[in-house]
């Protein structure tokens, strides 16, 4: 990017396709676009190596680099943390459930994983397996019973044993459908009955275009989601979208999924997301 | 929707008699936006609005009545040209088994098509075998016999997966498998790789290789935005598919990326996957795609 010798209509014609192509959107990639104009202008810019400056720093700027990322998944005197991991299908939170959980055994805490996906074929064993890698134990119920008191059972079991925390994993589920969303909002109230959920986090596919801020959205109203998994950042797509989605509901992109394995979960940073879409 | 839009974009130009070129850019800006919000990949939005752009110079626009109408017409007509172009039903081999090998990125829905493919051709006569070739994932096995279970379409798994077991081998013991007990057709479920992921693409292209597919389906999710052109044509270029099938269109998620597929590599879409359950699968409906791109 900005690789020539001069700026002229064709550099910024770069940098909108650089940011459209990043799914950032086109409302998203104007307003930055906006902003670089009028720098320009002020500063007096003509060369594109100082361009390429200035766009870093105000695409840095809309990832907004200090917003508070931590992670709120531990014991907090009585109650264990509970996570609960949440998003539409196929997104990868059955994966990043057991990721989760290896980071956490990494750091010597105790586990305990809900199988609170009930509907899907074989969601259960895929939980189980991962919780065999990584050395915690599964809390499951019957195919088809009730995800909340599985969720409930679950919680229950992390109390019992006074563990660090509880990750739940739920259902893919499309926002668009009523009953579902009903369901995962239920999910979290009998959770709420024993301890408080103290991490939501939305798993968002990085390959997702602009419906991921209409997902963001609706999970946000149903379960309140304090943190986003922005997963498959291995690949191509650069997850452009998270940047509307921390701006319009202030949640921040806690973690990254990197690949299918146990350790392939990181932190998110907001100047190698920055770095990737401008290289 | 782009109409509102477009009749906003030419409120202003009423009573100027003949519409100017900037007019027409003014109106192309619009359609370029519609589809970018509709996640249409960049190239193809590019090469989609030149087209609408040239007709829109000529003679059905500047003689129109209603020139917004006009061209949101040819906008239409454009885009169901494209998705509809080459629009086909399932090829069946010569001499059975018919092999369909499903492929694309992580989570598109390729498990879960392989029952509602399975069943929807059971009910129309034939005898499916479906094939557990995805030995990587957790539990696919599992999944896709839970699957075919649902669909009452019997399951060849020869390898437990979860890391154990060959695709390759698979694929091609299952070719053997359809011919000994008469299934007319064999689907193919892998696992879900990066289009950049050079060992697991050479596994797929292996897998291609050793069966000698009738149909290679590429399976995209609906939601996918701007990666779609690098995903179809590294997939193309790497193994090859012949169709795509589109999932998660029960969502709201608006599918450019049907507009980006077919227009990068003219591979037709074949079906739309409108739910989980083994029902929700149909023959795809360009006109209606294109309405909802559109919307
Ligand atoms: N390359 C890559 N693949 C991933 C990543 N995270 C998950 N996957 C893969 O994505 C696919 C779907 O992952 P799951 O964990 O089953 O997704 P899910 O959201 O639980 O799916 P549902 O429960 O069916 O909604 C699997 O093949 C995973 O291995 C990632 O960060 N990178
Ligand atoms: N709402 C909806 N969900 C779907 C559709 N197709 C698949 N799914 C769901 O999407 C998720 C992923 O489906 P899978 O069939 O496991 O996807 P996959 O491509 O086999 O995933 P990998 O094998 O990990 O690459 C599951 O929760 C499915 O139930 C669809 O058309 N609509
Ligand atoms: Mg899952
Ligand atoms: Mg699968």
């Amino acid at each position: 990017l900005l690789s020539r010798d001069k700026l002229d209509d064709e550099t910024w014609e770069e940098i909108e396709d650089t940011l459209l192509l990043a799914d950032l959107g086109v409302p998203g990639t104007t307003e930055l676009v906006e902003r670089l104009r009028t720098r320009v202008k002020v500063e007096g810019v003509s060369d594109p190596e100082r361009m390429r400056q200035i766009l870093r720093e105000e695409l840095l700027t809309s990832v907004n680099p200090d917003m508070d990322r931590d992670l709120d998944v531990l014991r907090n005197g009585r109650d264990p943390g509970v996570v609960l991991v949440v998003g539409v299908n196929g997104t990868g939170k059955t994966t990043t459930t057991g990721k989760l959980a290896r980071l956490l055994v990494a750091e010597d805490k105790d586990v305990v994983l809900g199988a609170a996906d009930t509907f899907r074929a074989a969601a259960s064993e895929q939980l189980q397996t991962w919780g065999d890698r990584v050395g915690v134990p599964v809390v499951r119920g019957p195919e088809g019973s009730d995800p909340a008191s599985v969720a409930f059972d679950s919680v229950a079991a992390g109390i019992e044993g006074e563990c660090d925390t509880v990750v739940v994993d739920t259902a893919g589920r499309l926002h668009t459908k009523v009953g579902l969303m009903d369901e995962l909002g239920k999910v979290k109230r009998v959770i709420e009955k024993q301890a408080p959920v103290t991490e939501v986090l939305l798993v968002l596919d990085a390959t997702t275009g602009q419906n991921g801020m209409t997902q963001a959205r609706v999970f946000a109203e149903v379960v309140d989601i304090t943190g986003i998994v922005l997963t498959k950042l291995d690949g191509t797509a650069k997850g452009g979208i998270v940047v509307s989605v921390q701006r319009e509901l202030g949640v921040p992109v806690k973690l990254v999924g990197l690949g299918e394995g146990p350790d392939d979960l990181a932190v998110f940073e907001p100047e190698t997301f920055v770095d990737a879409i401008i290289d | 929707s782009l109409s509102d839009r477009l009749t906003n974009t030419f409120k202003g130009l009423r009573g100027k008699g003949r519409l100017s070129e900037q007019d027409i850019d003014n109106t192309v800006r619009e359609i370029r936006m519609a589809l970018l919000d509709a996640d249409v990949a960049l190239p193809v939005v590019r090469a989609f609005c030149a087209r609408v752009k040239e007709r829109a110079l000529g003679s059905e626009v500047s003689e129109a009545l209603n020139p917004a109408q006009q061209i949101v017409k040819i906008v239409n007509e454009e885009l169901i040209a494209i998705l509809g172009g080459d629009t086909r039903r399932l090829r069946f081999a010569k001499n059975p088994p018919t092999i369909i090998l499903l492929a694309g990125l992580q989570g598109a829905g390729k498990t879960t098509l392989a029952g509602k493919l399975a069943g929807h051709l059971k009910s129309q006569g034939h005898q499916p075998l479906l094939v557990a070739a995805d030995l990587q994932r957790p539990n696919a096995v599992d999944q896709l016999q839970i699957v075919g279970e649902r669909v009452q379409v019997p399951v060849f798994a020869p390898e437990p997966g979860n890391g154990i077991g060959d695709p390759v081998d698979v694929a091609r013991r299952a070719k053997s498998e359809a011919e000994l007990k008469l299934h007319d057709i064999v689907i193919i479920d892998t696992a879900g790789r990066l289009a950049i992921d050079e060992d697991l693409m050479n596994q797929l292209r292996s897998v291609g290789e050793a069966v000698q597919p009738d149909e290679t389906l590429l399976v995209v999710d609906a939601m996918i935005g701007q990666d779609a052109v690098n995903t179809a044509v590294l997939f193309d270029q790497q193994v090859g598919f012949d169709g795509v099938v589109l999932t998660k269109l029960d969502g709201d998620a608006r599918g450019g990326a049907a507009l980006s597929v077919v227009g990068v590599t003219g591979k037709p879409i074949l079906f739309a996957s409108t739910g989980e359950k083994p029902e929700d699968f149909e023959a795809f409906h360009p006109d209606r795609m294109a309405g909802r791109i559109l919307d």
